[in-house]
């Protein structure tokens, strides 16, 4: 599988480190409604450079940080690791597995790494950039979000095109 | 440029066509440009008609038939250019049963290729997973990994 | 129950005449993708007088005509019926069963009835003011709708609490 | 007027706040003008806080949460000025199993003033009709109401 695994900590309602590892090519995530599934695939598009805080349900960026509950405090920081198998090369740098993190803090400082070495979010975009996984409207459909291609309008509907060609 | 886009523009069609009569077992789709002579600037208009109805605006589509529908646009886009994973929250809840396992079945058709990720409360797709993960929140307001519920064979 | 019988002829998918008759509080609709249960939802609409093309989701208003399909023609009009129980006298009339009634034919021309007695639409919607009924947002809540007053602006969601008041 | 719209408005916050803690079993809920000096005019602010989390913008509620407070509202607003009969469009479509049951237990509290019809895909809710329509295209695009099966008891 391509994404191998994905620790979330502090990011959203991942008030703990979570560790997902992924062993098959089609996995479930099930749970009630506000348990935390689709936050799981906000930190997938998150740590992969995602800039808009809309489209990860927030107002600001601060808002995916961890906020607290009345039992637990905020946290400091929202961090995502994810581990990926390059063996095909998918991704153009000399590694079998690359892993990227993200990690930012209340007062606004980001910080982007690769296999553990500290670089830049345009770096992370370079690098994804003909893997088809920078551009979240392939790789994410997002709850109650389908509908849109087809209720908007005809020039509205170009930027899916666009990125396939 | 515009030969680039007009040849995967072209494509993306065809794919749309055969997922769309894939998933609804017959009917037509048409995707055009609105103005063909401004590949780069046209809109872009999409028809779809089920089998055995005429082709009406998408608007008159029902729920499940516009998501049927959205399922096999994205798809025959995918199709052009995939990427290795992909995540899909929750695209199977507009969907009747027959519906959901029509489209369990498309998966098989890039899963070789493709990881799969598929957030969902439906039966159906949780049977389809090799891999089920449990998220809960038995403390408030805190998400933890509960299980992982691994299928034989 | 206060909608006794329904009947739907040429509205939508409803090609053929079909009569609903309602005997319970609680009636499910049930039936795959497309088979027309919304479209149900739409007819109680429409009879009542709805104005908006737009809430019934066609383009005009001839939409709402059945149009046809490969092995039958167009209808040339469309028309629902609905019978209430007035034995409240919900409706400020001296009748304990009340029959609305309208129809449009693919000219335009458009009837409304009370009781066989044709009437216009001003005079329907004078009936049915201080009943809830002539409001469509409390009377039906529409798929894929429901989200609407949440994701809309503080000065969009007036409408809902104003119709109340 | 101003008076006839704040009386209204105060009661639907009630109703509302009662029905979202009976639906989440707790939490909170708050439903303000933006500008209090303006009720005829003012925008309409909403806050809704589930049992355990703390009060966040509306937007960061999942799916499942923002359809649940949309029901305690809808049907807050409906305590105020109800009609004779109410027809709910697949509102079920992103509840889970245990939100679905919260929330046909909450029709008991309407049923006796209200007719209901429920247009669903979901088990549960067909099962707690009195009555149950099929609809049916086995002649393509053409409905027909095909079965009526009425429940004992
Ligand atoms: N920064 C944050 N800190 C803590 N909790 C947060 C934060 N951002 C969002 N949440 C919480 O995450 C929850 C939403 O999670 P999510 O959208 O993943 O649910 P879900 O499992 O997809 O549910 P559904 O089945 O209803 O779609 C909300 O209750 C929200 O309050
Ligand atoms: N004027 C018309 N003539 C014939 N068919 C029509 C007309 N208008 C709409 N339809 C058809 O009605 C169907 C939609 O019906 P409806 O929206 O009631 O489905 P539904 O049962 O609610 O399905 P879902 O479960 O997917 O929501 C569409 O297939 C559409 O083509
Ligand atoms: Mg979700
Ligand atoms: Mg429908």
């Amino acid at each position: 599988m391509f994404i191998k695994e994905l620790e979330i900590t502090g990011f959203k309602s991942f008030g703990e480190k979570t560790h997902v590892v992924f062993n098959s090519n089609i996995t479930g995530v099930v749970g009630p409604n506000g348990c935390g599934k689709s936050n799981i695939l906000d930190a997938l598009k998150w740590v992969l450079g995602e800039k808009s805080v809309k489209s990860m349900r927030g107002d600001k960026m601060e808002d995916v940080i961890f906020s607290g509950t009345e039992n637990k405090k905020p946290a400091g920081f929202a961090e995502v690791d994810l581990i990926l198998d390059n063996r095909s090369k998918i991704i153009n740098l000399d590694y079998d597995e690359i892993k990227i993190s993200r990690k930012l803090f209340r007062d606004g400082q980001s910080i982007f790494s690769l296999n553990d070495n500290r670089t830049s979010r345009k770096e992370i975009e370079g690098l994804l950039m003909d893997t088809g996984l920078g551009k979240a409207s392939y790789s994410f459909m997002q709850q109650g979000q389908m509908d849109m291609i087809l209720s908007s309008k005809p020039e509205d509907r170009r930027h899916i095109f666009e990125e396939a060609a | 440029s515009e030969k680039i886009f007009m040849e995967s523009f072209i494509k993306i069609g065809e794919n749309f066509r055969i997922i769309f009569q894939k998933l609804f077992k017959g009917g037509d789709v048409s995707l055009k440009l609105t103005d063909e002579t401004k590949p780069l600037e046209s809109g872009i208009e999409i028809q779809a008609q089920p089998p055995g109805k005429r082709a009406r605006s998408l608007r008159l589509l029902s729920g499940g038939e516009k998501a049927l529908t959205a399922i096999a646009l994205m798809f025959g886009v995918y199709m052009v250019k995939s990427s290795p994973f992909c995540v899909l929250d929750e695209i199977d809840a507009p969907l009747d049963d027959q519906n959901v396992g029509r489209f369990l079945t498309l998966l098989d058709d890039f899963r070789e290729k493709t990881q799969f990720v598929l957030i969902t409360h439906n039966k159906k797709t949780m049977s389809k997973a090799d891999t089920l993960f449990g998220i809960t929140m038995d403390e408030p307001g805190i998400s933890r990994l509960l299980s992982v519920e691994l299928k034989a064979g």
